[in-house]
């Protein structure tokens, strides 16, 4: 079954959670 | 102090070098790296209005490029930054933030701040209706479709694997170990730049001669 997907890893792939981007301006 | 000069007067301030040790003193960051985040916080927090506080609005716009649009995680973030809830960001609540962000700052940090981020009504759980909205939330920022069957399927495989005492809410304890278990959840609690954080990386005309010794 290839549904081991992780709700979470979905989650933090929010460009809202990529704080990364602070870096970026 | 001078963090309440509207705009903050740290540059000129006599209080300066106090005020850049009393949060060094309260973080990961050293003195330098404080005062290279403070001209970070200037940049994002004139990006709209030139106030020395960071809106809602200037963080969007530093995440998404564009300055307004909801974001269930993104009024997260600005919530736990915002650490007296008045609906601004200070540059002392930016820098304690930040500091847990650090590569080196300890790791049961990360993973208290993520769950606060995911226990969206705060109720000192990440109930399983939360989980699913969030999941909601991200499928439409990235403008993808899933079928309910499917959704229901990530859900089920999620608590699963996280919820070890079958309440559908995850407590801080099965969080530990699911995050543990699963480390690249943390991932984007740490930030490499931060790592790194000079006046040059931050503000690549500042040159060496204006850094301040720690």
């Amino acid at each position: 079954q290839p549904t081991a997907m992780n709700a979470f890893e979905l989650i933090s792939m929010s460009k809202g959670l990529n704080l990364s981007n602070l870096f970026d301006i | 102090g001078c963090f309440e000069c509207r705009p903050p007067c740290l540059q000129n301030c006599e209080n300066r070098f106090e005020e850049i040790a009393r949060l060094a003193n309260e973080t990961i960051f050293t003195v330098n790296e404080v005062e290279a985040l403070y001209e970070l916080f200037k940049k994002l927090s004139s990006s709209i209005i030139d106030d020395g506080l960071i809106q809602k609005e200037e963080l969007h716009l530093a995440l998404f490029k564009t300055p307004s649009g909801e974001n269930l995680f993104l009024d997260r973030v600005f919530d736990l930054f915002d650490e007296k809830k008045n609906g601004v960001i200070k540059f002392d609540e930016f820098v304690h933030a930040l500091s847990v962000f650090h590569p080196n700052a300890p790791m049961e940090e990360k993973i208290d701040f993520a769950f606060r981020l995911y226990d969206l009504r705060q109720t000192g759980f990440i109930e399983r209706e939360e989980v699913k909205q969030m999941v909601i939330a991200i499928l439409m920022e990235s403008g993808i479709t899933l079928s309910d069957d499917l959704l229901e399927a990530i859900m089920d495989s999620t608590f699963a694997d996280a919820d070890a005492d079958k309440d559908d809410r995850i407590n801080i304890e099965e969080w530990k170990d699911f995050v543990l278990r699963n480390p690249n959840l943390l991932k984007n609690m740490t930030l490499p730049y931060l790592k790194d954080l000079s006046l040059a990386t931050v503000f690549p005309s500042f040159t060496s001669n204006t850094r301040i010794e720690d």
